[in-house]
């Protein structure tokens, strides 16, 4: 999947990394210093409907082709994550324990069109 | 939000640059919070010392807990009468409820001072809540006994299962250090023995099964 170009209208994925520092929560959260927090966004011509991105197999294209040379009936595509990882932390609860944590599904790393 | 269209991330007005900064910023103190299960962030009213927290963290080996296996989780021991001459002291862990309910595995790190006469031993008690009736003891329950032998850290192993915090999450542990049998000179010299200082702060670490539902050892079945 692309990451955003400025001209890119088709779906991408739009990069933002976060310094926890700018949210004023360097003093609870230990590490990291910060996250990707990516998100999807962009058209999704019928023709590029199901297309995982870089993933799409052979009968995937095959499927892309037939739609786009037929008036395939409207229903839209979405852009939306299809790739994730977790995020791991260290961070002080309010009772000042140390807490060290994997949440899943924090990053988004590839987008495409459902 | 996309206006009247089914893909909000498809269509809508593009954001000037500081707008979507501002938005992004929104999503990700939501995303972390939502992520931890937290309502708001957490107020730190009582910081570790950073030397304790340096050397606590020493202690959780990178990847010792597996991915979306449970939280690891560190509390440092407020300790009451530290004043004992030997090493018999309340330890005092305030942990968030009920999270001490599902830990997997405990252990009680301990600093000894060099002062330690030859081998004593250390014996381990969970303090319940306070009986109603006016002057009465707390009940205990011995935990786990353990020869301490050397000065410096000593991890000592507890049984997760006897952990259990009150509703309130404190958690009180006795310890209770003598001679062992039949050796008598060991008791005859009060001193201090355990440090509880600054950096040498006993501390409890926690392996705790991750607390969503349908997680953990249903996902074994």
């Amino acid at each position: 999947t692309p990451t955003c170009e400025p001209e890119t209208p088709l779906c991408c994925r739009r990069d933002h990394y976060v310094d926890f520092q700018e949210l004023g929560w360097r003093d609870w959260i230990l590490q990291p210093e910060g996250y990707q927090l990516n998100y999807c966004s962009g058209q999704c011509p019928p023709h590029l409907a199901g297309s995982p991105g870089i993933a799409a197999s052979f009968h995937s294209a095959v499927f892309s082709l037939l739609k786009a040379n037929n008036p395939w009936p409207a229903s839209s595509s979405c852009c939306v994550p299809t790739a994730r990882r977790p995020l791991s932390l260290l961070y002080l609860d309010h009772n000042g324990n140390v807490v060290k944590t994997d949440v899943p599904d924090m990053v988004v790393e590839a987008c495409g069109c459902s | 939000r996309g206006t009247g269209s089914v893909c909000p991330s498809c269509e809508g007005p593009t954001l000037a640059p500081h707008a979507e900064r501002a938005l992004v910023l929104e999503l990700a103190k939501r995303q972390i919070l939502e992520g931890l299960h937290l309502t708001s962030r957490p107020r730190i009213t009582r910081p570790p010392p950073q030397a304790a927290l340096t050397r606590a963290l020493r202690r959780l080996q990178p990847g010792s807990v597996a991915p979306g296996h449970g939280e690891e989780v560190i509390s440092f021991a407020t300790v009451t009468d530290a004043s004992s001459p030997t090493c018999s002291s309340a330890l005092t862990f305030h942990l968030a409820t009920p999270r001490s309910h599902h830990a997997y595995h405990a252990r009680l790190w301990l600093h000894m001072l060099p002062s330690l006469p030859g081998t004593l031993s250390l014996r381990i008690f969970r303090q319940g809540p306070r009986r109603r009736r006016p002057g009465s003891r707390r009940s205990r329950t011995l935990l786990a006994e353990h020869r301490m032998t050397t000065p410096g850290w000593h991890a000592l192993t507890l049984p997760s299962s006897g952990l259990r915090a009150e509703e309130s999450g404190v958690l009180r542990l006795q310890l209770n250090c003598g001679p062992l049998e039949g050796n008598g000179t060991v008791a005859g010299q009060p001193r201090r023995l355990l440090d509880t200082a600054g950096h040498q702060r006993p501390f409890l670490e926690l392996k705790i099964w991750a607390n969503e539902a349908g997680t953990g050892r249903a996902r074994r079945r």
